[in-house]
């Protein structure tokens, strides 16, 4: 790998990008998600992070132009010439410039958005062409990368890792390795029998379990989970949280850390978000709330702390009279929660790498189970 | 007269060669006058330079392998310094 002659680089881990404006070869949803996946193979290998903007100067612009498009450096028409990039900086520094004269596509029929955007960003983020042949940041497109399996070279993991450094080290699981054996990513083994969660909670069906800064998506239409970053479906989310769960009735997840929560619907994070936990009625002896279930049918969600538990009534939209009252009284053999939902009539209680099923009409614990069951462990 | 097709095919091997070393070699224009069979022209060594970066045999030649890797589609940021 090589990086620009002074090795320029952002000297923020956070950066905004723009997609200012769209090919007509693909839908916009199209050049969206090939330019968040692009962003995805160099955040999962580096501190760093990336939201999005609509208007106004991001970090990295991203444009579509044909031939001279301000830069003194035309494009050339079809062929040769797919893209070029500029190294981190002000003004056109960073920003990412695709030859509209391509024909741009999402497989490998024409030029791959994807894999020619990912080459681009790595030249955003400060690394320059690389000579081997492996190597995304080879200068030269293949069109025979094989896209199901897409993974960056070790040389370009190298190569930004010596400009970012890797990503925080995960806490406990142990890590799928992506990069030089004495150094751990922070992608999550989901059959590490030392894997717990951070929080878990359904969204619109699914079953959304966090670790970090990422979490799996387990749909019970499809057989596998699928794992993402947090920051790419809500970029103002906190990583590493504490507790969530979802309230169907209002179509909202209320995602907690420490002793602010965010309300997300869908994609969007709900203006006003991060609000304080004591608006929902907690002392302010509570620091953090560990878990959080929130049962539909009774509109009634259950809060964890330590060895304690507070009922909120969602109808009331307050907490309950009575409350904090001991775990272990109500929940038999239930003493501390990290994580939490309920499915099919069942509470599920996640502690370190152990999961209870509880069954909350007969009052008793009915399995024991591998926290990461539902990951197809 | 038309050139024959060998000709032709060398001249646009050229061109492409003069082409692809100036704006990714910072080959100087004019270059081309040198001739491509002495070791030691600007020419050649820009040629190994291509070729030793490209992961190709280092020949200082325009072999086809060379033209292949050539004509195929790439990033726009040269592979030289400022």
């Amino acid at each position: 790998f090589s990086t620009f002659p002074g090795m320029p680089k952002w000297r923020k881990n956070h950066l905004t990008y723009r997609i200012v404006n769209y090919t007509p070869d693909l839908p916009r949803e199209a050049v969206d998600s090939a330019i968040e996946k692009a962003l995805r193979v160099w955040e999962e290998v580096t501190p760093l992070t990336f939201s999005r903007m609509h208007e106004g100067e991001a970090d990295i612009m991203i444009s579509f132009a044909v031939r001279e498009h301000g830069d003194f450096i035309p494009f050339d028409g079809p062929g040769n010439v797919l893209a070029h990039a500029y190294a981190p900086g002000p003004g056109v520094n960073g920003d990412a410039h695709f030859d509209e004269d391509e024909l741009w596509t999402e497989d490998t029929t024409g030029t791959n958005l994807f894999l020619v955007a990912a080459h681009e960003l790595g030249h955003s983020l400060g690394l320059f062409h690389s000579a081997n042949t492996e190597a995304l940041m080879y200068p030269l497109y293949s069109s025979f990368t094989d896209l199901t399996r897409f993974r960056l070279s070790q040389d370009d993991v190298d190569g930004i890792q010596s400009l970012y450094g890797p990503p925080p080290a995960s806490p406990d699981a142990p890590a799928v390795p992506t990069k030089s054996s004495h150094r751990e990513s922070v992608i999550p083994a989901p059959c590490s029998p030392a894997l717990t969660f951070d929080a878990v909670s359904t969204l619109r069906g699914e079953i959304l379990f966090f670790k970090d800064r990422h979490f799996w998506r387990k749909s019970l239409r499809k057989p596998d989970p699928e794992l993402y970053l947090i920051s790419s479906f809500w970029p103002s989310l906190p990583s590493g949280v504490d507790a969530a769960y979802e309230v169907t009735s209002k179509d909202t997840v209320l995602v907690f850390k420490g002793n602010q929560f965010w309300t997300v619907r869908g994609p969007e994070v709900q203006a006003g978000s991060p609000r304080s936990i004591y608006t929902l009625g907690f002392p302010t002896t509570v620091k953090k709330v560990d878990a959080a279930i929130s049962v539909k049918e009774k509109k009634k969600t259950y809060f964890f702390v330590e060895d304690r538990y507070w009922r909120f009534d969602e109808k009331k939209g307050a907490m309950e009279p009575g409350f904090p009252r001991k775990i272990s009284q109500d929940f038999p053999g239930v003493e501390k929660v990290d994580a939490a939902f309920e499915a099919f009539g069942f509470f599920y209680f996640f502690n370190k790498s152990s999961q209870l099923e509880f069954d909350p009409n007969a009052k008793k614990v009915t399995h024991t189970l591998k926290s990461n069951s539902w990951l197809n462990c | 007269h038309p050139l024959s097709r060998a000709a032709e095919r060398e001249d646009g091997g050229m061109e492409l060669l003069q082409q692809y070393l100036e704006k990714y070699y910072n080959l100087g224009k004019g270059l081309k006058q040198f001739v491509i069979r002495q070791n030691n022209s600007p020419l050649v060594k820009k040629i190994q330079e291509m070729q030793k970066f490209l992961g190709l045999e280092v020949t200082g030649k325009l072999d086809s392998d060379t033209l292949e890797v050539m004509r195929k589609p790439r990033c726009g940021a040269p592979d030289v310094g400022q």
